[in-house]
């Protein structure tokens, strides 16, 4: 977050932005495993009193007392009831049985999302700047649900019962489970109810990337956030003794500097008896084979800075970890222990064929620092996980993506930034990925917006950030993808990479009240007792209607032809809102494939007033594609000064 | 083990709480002691879900879910951090 403002533009358009005190009124409620209060992104010089709609507490207990909240962190809960009926008792050695955040996750998303600015943030002077969440104004409020055993949807749900009660109006939510229907789903369940009050609540897509049907997180209500990198790196080259250099990306400053020379070098799975060597897991390398030397572990299984640290302790003293087939080309820096650095797939095949083909193989690593103006970025995260949606196919997902790689932001005091139970430096912030960094950022953002339009519904906010998000860097080129170095697709970006000043005024939405999500439910065929277990209430579908998924006033489209997909007509029903000044849009549709065609009805909509809604249908006719076949495309609405944009996915299945 | 308890999420249907009862906490519980003597409720939801989590056997869940008044009785589940 010392680069994700200027990002996204946030830093050149004060006079587009909501003033602070709007802003300041807006509360944004974060379940993840708690905060470390004394964070300076979470001081709250300048703020005024706390909003008097708010409700919340700041609960005591292990290391925290009411005391640690202050007009910025306005809310500390924790929720423990549910993990210690299946584990235990919380081990207060271990972790606190309270609101404060002893792992760095919790820290890290709630100042990303609406942390204060604090200047002269860095991680080791890595990424050095003014860290600042997306919100800086904005009221945090935590809720502490994730334990060093997991997190339990008995907590998550009270936790969701009690921010909807204390009167948050962002709800984050870093955190997944396995794909279940929407009714056996408590963040799910718990999202709707939210939705319902008007909460906006933004959940990471997860990072099951780049396998495909990888989501989490995907019920229409909740905005789900894939991760795409930012235009700044970390780059660390590896030098070989043939010569050749391979670019690479690491975290590392320390004391144990490499000896400016080249260093014995050896490849992990020649210098383990494990099968798995390559993968430097716990306990898998003789040390009398990598002792002095640097060695070339493998990416996968076990965390990344696990296996430095397992390098280390078996007496090597640097360590490049190449990433496999399942990582590609994406790079993401971690503050090792010892002088270590990741490559890519490629360079690590070059590296190895070196390690296996030269009889006395030597390397050096080479520390870069921070470079800024990186491009092409955003690229799709290979870690971000893709659709298609395999709950509800026809809804697509993810809705976005947004910064999620080497992202900066508060960290707590009682853990080092690997996280190792051996690392003991301590730093006040710290940089890590994950579509758990990308949804704090859409949180955020979603607040800001809140704030310029307290009256927005969560699905109009949602709407304003699809809508507005863009597809193409400003060469023209599409997104990339960096798992496969090709463009990315609505399945791995959803709508596109958010643009926050943009999305504050979108000129239309596509808006969405909590009835329209039940007439989805009978769309689905839930029956009545799963209906009324997410509504709350009685709801019953009206047996004479024809309810259909494709009437959901969705910002984007998925299009499922089933086998072969001949003469198949799919109509998607849509209503538009005016948000803006009136004017008249007209309907661009891109989608060149030929086993559909694509008709806007109709292709001309004047908007004369605030609020007016238009509808309109686009009416899907396929023909026979091979199956697994998918193309993609875009309808936009544009009245000359702003375009309304939707993706177009289709499917032949 | 049939005696092995977990965790449980139990969805009320509030539109059908009896009359006799004065709070929906009471039904709550009275739902509750109708399978278990012994089980205590974690958590009563009022504002995400209408019901409370509680630990039971199988035989007790199952049992539970035949209740009137019992929308669903979901096994807990557990999520991780992205």
């Amino acid at each position: 977050t010392t680069r994700t403002p200027e990002f996204l533009g946030l830093d050149k358009s004060a006079d587009l932005l909501p003033q602070s005190d709007s802003v300041s009124e807006v509360i944004i409620g974060v379940l993840d495993t708690g905060v470390w209060p004394e964070s300076k992104s979470f001081l709250d010089t300048g703020f005024g009193p706390v909003p008097s709609s708010w409700k919340g507490e700041c609960e005591s207990g292990t290391n925290f007392t009411t005391k640690n909240c202050n007009r910025k962190l306005i809310g500390a809960r924790f929720f423990a009831r549910g993990y210690e009926a299946t584990l235990g008792p919380v081990d207060e050695s271990k972790e606190s049985k309270s609101p404060r955040d002893d792992d760095g996750h919790g820290t890290h998303t709630s100042s990303t999302a609406g942390g204060s600015s604090v200047a002269d943030a860095s991680l080791f002077g890595y990424a050095a700047g003014t860290a600042r969440g997306m919100a800086a104004r904005a009221r945090v409020a935590v809720y502490k649900v994730c334990w060093v055993g997991g997190c339990f949807s008995s907590d998550i749900l009270a936790a969701m019962d009690k921010a909807i009660d204390d009167g948050v109006n962002v709800l984050s939510m870093s955190l997944g489970g396995s794909m279940s229907y929407y009714y056996r789903d408590s963040v799910a369940i718990g999202a709707f109810a939210a939705m319902e009050k008007g909460i906006f609540v933004s959940c990471s897509a997860g990072n099951a990337g780049p396998s495909s049907y990888s989501l989490s997180n995907v019920a229409p209500w909740i905005t789900t956030v894939g991760a795409g990198t930012l235009d700044r790196d970390f780059p660390a080259f590896v030098s070989l003794g043939n010569g050749k250099n391979y670019s690479g990306v690491s975290l590392y400053k320390g004391d144990a500097i490499l000896p400016g020379k080249l260093l014995p070098f050896v490849y992990a799975g020649n210098a383990s008896n494990a099968t798995n060597g390559n993968l430097c897991m716990m306990g898998t390398l003789i040390p009398e084979q990598v002792a002095g030397k640097i060695v070339l572990c493998d990416r996968g299984v076990n965390p990344r800075v696990q296996k430095g640290a397992v390098v280390k302790a078996a007496g090597g003293i640097g360590m490049v970890l190449s990433n496999t087939d399942a990582n590609g080309e994406e790079l993401v820096a971690d503050a090792h222990l010892l002088p270590a650095t990741a490559v890519g797939k490629k360079g690590g095949d070059e590296i190895k064929n070196y390690l296996f083909s030269d009889p006395k193989p030597t390397a050096t690593i080479l520390f870069e620092g921070t470079k800024v103006g990186i491009q092409p970025s955003p690229v799709v995260a290979a870690f971000s996980s893709r659709g298609p949606n395999s709950i509800t196919p026809d809804i697509l997902k993810p809705d976005m993506i947004a910064p999620g790689v080497n992202i900066l932001a508060g960290w707590v005091g009682s853990a080092g930034p690997t996280g190792l139970a051996t690392d003991g430096r301590r730093v006040e912030f710290n940089i890590i990925s994950g579509t758990s960094m990308s949804c704090p950022h859409v949180s955020g953002l979603a607040a800001l917006i809140k704030a310029a339009h307290p009256d927005w519904s969560p699905a109009a906010i949602k709407s304003a950030l699809m809508t507005t998000a863009y597809v193409t860097y400003k060469n023209g080129n599409k997104l990339q993808d960096v798992a496969t170095g090709k463009d990315s697709t609505p399945f791995d970006h959803g709508a596109g990479h958010v643009d926050p000043v943009s999305a504050l005024n979108p000129g239309l939405v596509y808006d969405l009240t909590a009835d329209d999500y039940l007439n989805f439910l009978c769309a689905l065929n839930y029956s009545a007792t799963e209906i009324t277990s997410l509504a709350r209430r009685k709801f019953t579908c009206d047996a004479s209607k024809k309810y259909s998924v494709t009437d959901l006033n969705y910002p984007s489209f998925a299009v499922n032809f089933g086998s072969g997909g001949a003469d198949a007509v799919i109509k998607h029903s849509r209503t538009l809102t005016n948000v803006g000044a009136p004017g008249t849009y007209k309907v661009l549709i891109t989608l060149q494939s030929p086993g559909v065609k694509v008709a806007v009805e109709p292709e001309t909509l004047s908007f004369r007033q605030a609020n007016e809604k238009k509808s309109y249908t686009v009416t899907f006719t396929g023909s026979s594609m091979p199956a697994d076949t998918n193309s993609f495309g875009r309808i936009e609405w544009s009245n000359g000064k702003q375009i309304v944009g939707s993706p177009i996915a289709v499917s032949w299945t | 083990n049939k005696e092995k308890k977990a965790t449980y999420i139990v969805h009320m249907s509030k539109p059908e709480m009896p009359a006799s009862f004065e709070h929906h906490t009471h039904w709550y519980e009275s739902s509750l002691k109708s399978v278990s003597d012994s089980a205590q409720m974690l958590y009563t939801y009022e504002n995400a879900i209408h019901g409370f989590s509680t630990r039971l056997t199988l035989a007790e869940a199952k049992l539970l879910e035949s209740q009137p008044g019992i929308l669903s009785v979901m096994l807990e589940l557990r999520y991780e951090l992205h």
